[in-house]
């Protein structure tokens, strides 16, 4: 049996925002030490791995390995409902044909339950091995999502290039082109605010506007992104939650 | 510009 409680709804609401865009069915493995999810988009360009530890809930119970397969666009319908700072309680059987999401108001005067039927999702786990990159940033989230959107506007691609001073972002586009150098900094009394990059090698890539416009959305999560590159595999851009995280990764585009 | 590369061969199914 499942249940895991988290104390306020909206961070699972956010969670599931942060990735329901780029994919729709996906199967969330449920354990002892917490849920994972996985799911690669229909073009097979864009991974997404979740991982929600224990300590992400308030209480969270989990006997045996059970594995929820779900439509992010029927469980989005079911969390626009329940207010941000109700609680909300996720119970299933363990072999459950629905799961149970319980919103409970801080006074406990309303109860809100509704049961989401599940699917049979037929997708592969895939093992994430560690990769080997050549250069990470450390950005405010809130300074990727400007880069992504303002670049974005001009060209369906955006170009990175990591020098061991430097992050330049460029497009160019039919209407014209743009650049955004970013260098990095500390901010002693903002950390989250620091710009911080580490550079093995130079790396030059180039992404798909519009599957970054997905990734972004992520950064309801985290006030700061890893982004990982190297030349040989596919870009990781992370948002770290309090316990755990939301991994994309991204196949770059390449010259012909 | 560029061909959008795909994920094959990078996960493994476990």
């Amino acid at each position: 049996m499942l249940e895991a409680k988290f104390e306020e709804a909206s961070l699972f609401k956010r969670i599931i925002d942060g990735f329901k865009d780029c994919v729709q069915l996906v199967n969330f493995q449920c354990k002892q030490d917490g849920i994972i999810a996985q799911a690669v988009d229909d073009s097979r360009v864009l991974l997404v791995s979740l991982e929600i530890g224990v300590e992400a809930f308030q209480e969270y119970r989990c006997d045996h390995p059970i594995t929820l397969g779900i439509d992010l666009a029927s469980l989005s319908k079911i969390l626009r409902c329940g207010n941000n700072n109700d609680t909300l309680t996720l119970i299933a059987e363990d072999t459950p044909d629905s799961v149970m999401l319980l919103f409970e108001d801080t006074k406990k005067d309303r109860i809100a339950e509704f049961n989401l039927k599940l699917m049979d999702i037929d997708a592969d786990f895939l093992k994430i091995e560690e990769l080997v990159y050549e250069s990470t940033l450390n950005l405010p989230a809130t300074e990727f999502v400007r880069v992504v959107r303002e670049l974005g506007q001009l060209s369906d691609s955006l170009n990175i290039t990591v020098t061991k001073e430097t992050i330049k972002f460029a497009c160019d586009g039919d209407i014209g082109s743009g650049t955004i150098i970013l260098r990095p900094f500390i901010n002693m009394e903002n950390p989250s605010e620091s710009i911080k990059l580490e550079m093995d090698q130079p790396v030059e890539l180039t992404f798909g506007a519009k599957y970054l416009a997905d990734i972004v959305k992520g950064s309801a999560l985290s006030d700061k992104v890893a982004i990982r590159l190297s030349s040989e595999a596919p870009a990781l851009f992370q948002f770290d939650l309090k316990a755990g995280f939301l991994q994309f990764f991204l196949a770059p585009k390449f010259n012909d | 510009s560029g061909t959008q590369g795909r994920l094959d061969g990078f996960f493994k199914a476990v």
